[in-house]
């Protein structure tokens, strides 16, 4: 299942490139 | 005038005066009053570990992942693009140019280019194998999963398979936007709908402002 997934896709759902913190949420 | 009395009171910390707040307001889609509550927000995130009017990356890394220390492969990344002028700590012109990236008005073509200088790791011009391999297998270490390599593989092999028209290994710019535009949710994490109310979520810039929009 997780072949269907693409990559990039994994790499822009990661919390580290979320800069939603950056608001102190 | 009010801003000499600013400027001597803060010394170098309240460079930002009116004037400059309003270029900056020009050159983005950030209202004046939207450039004062960012202002707010630099000035929290820039005195979190030494009081001194710029960001550090120890202050960025504290924001984001709660640690000073520990490393990310993204927060380098992400610290190396905010720092327009590659002097190792983040101004607050460039944190608002960068943010302007990540506004939910933003043009996507701004979105795409500034994606792609995140994920080519060593400037080359190109995503390479390598980097995208290199990124999954940080966010597998952080995340506690668990994928063969055969696997991982499999993943990038499907993903090149896409991404990389002319099947030389790599990803260039124009390769990158046509696989964006069919794949758009890759650029989620490219907006923070929070920029929109960044004026509620900093309520405390009215203290300070200058302007009544």
């Amino acid at each position: 299942k997780p072949v269907s997934m693409n990559a990039f896709e994994l790499i822009s759902r990661s919390q580290s490139f979320n800069l939603e913190n950056l608001f102190g949420k | 005038g009010c801003c000499d009395f600013h400027k001597n009171k803060h010394h170098k910390k309240l460079r930002y005066g009116f004037r400059e707040l309003s270029q900056l307001a020009r050159e983005s889609q950030f209202t004046v009053n939207e450039v004062e509550a960012l202002y707010e927000l630099f000035k929290k995130l820039s005195s979190s570990i030494i009081d001194d009017g710029l960001i550090h990356k120890e202050e960025l890394q504290l924001a984001l992942f709660k640690s000073p220390h520990s490393e990310n492969l993204f927060l380098d990344r992400v610290f190396y693009l905010f720092d327009e002028k590659k002097n190792g700590v983040i101004e607050f012109d460039e944190f608002v140019h960068a943010l302007n990236v990540f506004h939910p008005y933003a043009p996507t073509e701004d979105k795409i280019d500034f994606a792609f200088r995140l994920y080519d790791l060593r400037q080359t011009g190109f995503i390479e194998r390598e980097e995208v391999k290199q990124m999954v297998i940080a966010i597998l270490l952080e995340s506690d999963m668990n994928l063969s390599d055969d696997l991982l593989e499999a993943i990038i092999d499907k993903t090149f398979a896409d991404a990389d028209a002319d099947n030389d290994g790599k990803i260039n710019k124009e390769e990158w936007k046509d696989f964006v535009l069919r794949h758009p949710n890759l650029l989620k994490n490219m907006t923070l709908p929070y920029l929109k109310d960044i004026t509620t979520v900093f309520p405390s810039f009215v203290f300070n402002t200058e302007v009544e929009e």
